[in-house]
């Protein structure tokens, strides 16, 4: 298969806001999705891993001039359906790496992944998509991330090792 | 803001690989991807939450016929890094819900989530691209799933309330 990977971009008006420990039975995600929409929050990137001891945390992003108005909203929700807390984060960024005709994900990723642990960033969430794998880390680390990652994945081009 | 729902549909050729508590510092998500994307498995969903306790989960689908190896592949890296334990299930279906132009995910978000509760369908899994918002959720529930998504965002048509 032939990757290109188009671009490296970083996106600093992202904040977090995670509800810990929710009860992982049906109907909590709606409890919290739906005021938020009412409330007209802009919500990026929502992730929620598996759960494991029959609760699990939901994350969510928002911009940053949304986040007060969003934690206002969501606290009350998370203490009424029990969630273990509310955990959130403006310090963060999310950088994406685009790829095309990525057929797998893990190549590009797992390239990401080590030219940041080279540069001693900790990786904090990671999603995909069709085109893009997205890391979400430590804003202070933005400039430095973009700038390695662009070298390493654009520049110096990705070339997925064959079979 | 306008938004089109133009479609749901189920991917019910993936299966999930959790590597549980996997301590959170750099190099580790590196070192599971590196062999897998040597390997040449197709990796769609990665998943990664943000910690709480210096430990963190991994999660990541594979088409059914590359689940065996990539399970094969991790088992010892989990054990080499101090993960928890690995936990896998391909009894999942992923469910995505294509919807053009969402300037915020919250609201076609809060749809799924509500409709699935109403079916008593729990979402394990949850994330977003610029034109989707995924779920996973047990593979029994997956024609049911596609029929009421569909009926409540595509047929009756998706209307984002107005401010
Ligand atoms: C945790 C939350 O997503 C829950 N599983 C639900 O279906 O609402
Ligand atoms: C958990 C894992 O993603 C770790 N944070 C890393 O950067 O490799």
């Amino acid at each position: 298969e032939d990757v290109l990977v188009t671009g490296v971009a970083a996106d600093r008006n992202e904040a977090k806001i995670t509800l810990q420990r929710v009860p992982d039975r049906p109907g909590l995600a709606a409890k919290i999705f739906g005021p938020i929409a009412k409330a007209h929050i802009v919500v990026d990137m929502i992730i929620q891993n598996a759960s494991e001891d029959g609760t699990t945390d939901l994350t969510f992003t928002v911009p940053q001039n949304d986040y007060a108005r969003a934690l206002e909203i969501v606290a009350p929700i998370a203490a009424e359906i029990g969630a273990g807390g509310v955990k959130s984060d403006t310090d963060v960024v999310k950088v994406s790496v685009v790829g095309l005709g990525m057929r797998s994900h893990a190549g590009v990723a797992s390239r990401i992944f080590e030219v940041l642990a080279r540069e001693g960033i900790n990786v904090e969430m990671i999603s995909t998509s069709e085109i893009k794998v997205s890391v979400v880390i430590a804003a202070k680390y933005s400039e430095l991330a973009v700038r390695v990652l662009h070298q390493a994945l654009v520049a110096e081009g990705f070339e997925e090792e064959s079979a």
